[in-house]
């Protein structure tokens, strides 16, 4: 199984929308494929018709009861060879929870590695904020996404979230290959154009070679609960996610 | 001085613009306004052309040292009646740090009493999270304003957050005036006429009777680092911002 991290400390970049896009293209290609949801807020839960603050069996669970089998907190999707481990309001208590204890930052990978003879894949998608959620997920996963909105304040953004990365990264002495995903480009706006050719000249290898362009059909599909690339394989913003996926796909990072 | 405060645990509504947009209004008015960016991100940090990286005094000092007198934790930006007090990147332990510590949730409250006398408003702006520096927000401000995207998953999220909201001020036997600022509204697509449709019908006197609507303009503003109110006061979403000061400053709730 690989592990694909979703994450950005920036908000509404496109986090919950680039994994259930990806979740749906890889399921409908017949990949086994797991969501996890660890974002506290529950946006990939309640997009698949849950409600994070119903959920009594989910991510959370694994951080209570460490003994538990993580396969009984997995839920079903409507959709073949797709589910999810849902997220419940609770994960927000949990860095006050867990203080300065140490040794919670594998918690996830170790669930992740006994559930990995189920699934082909599995993307985590992560809070818009750095604490023991996100540390989680970045030592839980094989290869990190980083959604980033083609605009100015964005990129500075980006620039923090790179130097967290590496200082995770340095403390764990691993090497976390990442993609960074412009996202909600508007070729219409000057800031946008802008936003991607600043993108693509400071991070030259680090930064996937095409878009995802604005689409409101993304809106649509979030009100369906169903992922843009199953509704509407053909709209601009499913078939962007479709070329992203073929890249990963062929091991950017010859994985 | 009135504090307000602009939350959501939904990333990307428009919290940081919705501050800057409103600061620069109330500034240009002639009100003495502070911006207080308590979002470990630190976007209004940066918007101001401060590097929350870079920032040695800000709100995290408040809760380090708290005998530190807030004034000389103050910034200046171009603007005249607009000021900062910034954000660090070191907010993002806090909560770690703070663990189940008790009485940690009026540091910020105490902090702006003492600089009531030079300011006519202070605005807050939130991390889109729920925990210690949130819940000190809504500790210290006299209303509440949540932006709320008009799309499906924001208004889900939205429940969420006025359920966590009147858990808080139950506990504290507060109560605490709010306006739910419906932003991005694009008037093409159905997904956001019917959202907003929805917004109106279950929450009547809580929501703002009109809209921010979708405006690339903002994108371009937070490149120049100026409010777009300032920029460009008669640009559609400065206008609507403007219209929303009226009635927040006629009291919405006869405050
Ligand atoms: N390419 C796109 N074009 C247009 N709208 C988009 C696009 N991608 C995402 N959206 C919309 O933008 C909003 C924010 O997206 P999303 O919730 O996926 O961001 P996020 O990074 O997960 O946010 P959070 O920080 O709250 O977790 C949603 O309404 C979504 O439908
Ligand atoms: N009405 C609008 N029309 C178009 N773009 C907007 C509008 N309001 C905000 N934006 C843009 O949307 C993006 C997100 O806005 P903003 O950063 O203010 O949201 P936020 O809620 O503060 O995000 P976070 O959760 O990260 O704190 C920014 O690029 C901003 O320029
Ligand atoms: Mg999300
Ligand atoms: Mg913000």
């Amino acid at each position: 199984m690989k592990v694909w991290a979703v994450a950005n400390q920036k908000g509404g970049v496109g986090k919950t929308t680039t994994a259930v896009t990806l979740g749906g293209l890889l399921a409908a290609r017949g990949y086994k494929t797991l969501l996890v949801d660890i974002d506290p807020h529950g946006s990939l839960t309640s997009y698949f018709g849950y409600s994070a603050d119903a959920v009594e069996r989910g991510v959370y669970t694994l951080f209570q009861h460490r003994e538990s089998d993580p396969s009984i907190l997995i839920s079903p999707t409507r959709f073949d060879n797709l589910q999810i481990l849902p997220a419940s309001m609770a994960l927000a208590t949990l860095d006050r929870q867990l203080g300065t204890q140490s040794g919670m930052g594998l918690v996830l990978h170790k669930a992740l590695k006994q559930l990995s003879g189920r699934y082909d894949y599995a993307l985590i998608d992560c809070p818009p904020v750095l604490g023991v959620l996100m540390v989680n997920a970045l030592a839980a996963c094989d290869h990190l996404l980083i959604p980033v909105q083609t605009e100015f304040l964005a990129l500075k953004g980006l620039e923090r979230m790179l130097r967290t990365l590496s200082m995770i990264t340095r403390s764990r002495n691993i090497k976390l290959p990442f993609t960074i995903v412009p996202t909600m480009f508007d070729r219409r706006t000057r800031a946008s154009t802008e936003a991607l050719q600043q993108l693509q000249s400071e991070h030259q290898s680090d930064v996937w070679s095409s878009v995802v362009p604005i689409d409101t059909k993304f809106r649509e599909a979030s009100r369906e609960g169903v992922p843009l690339s199953i509704m509407l394989p053909q709209a601009r913003g499913a078939v962007a996610y479709n070329q992203l996926l073929d890249v990963l796909l062929s091991g950017v990072d010859g994985e």
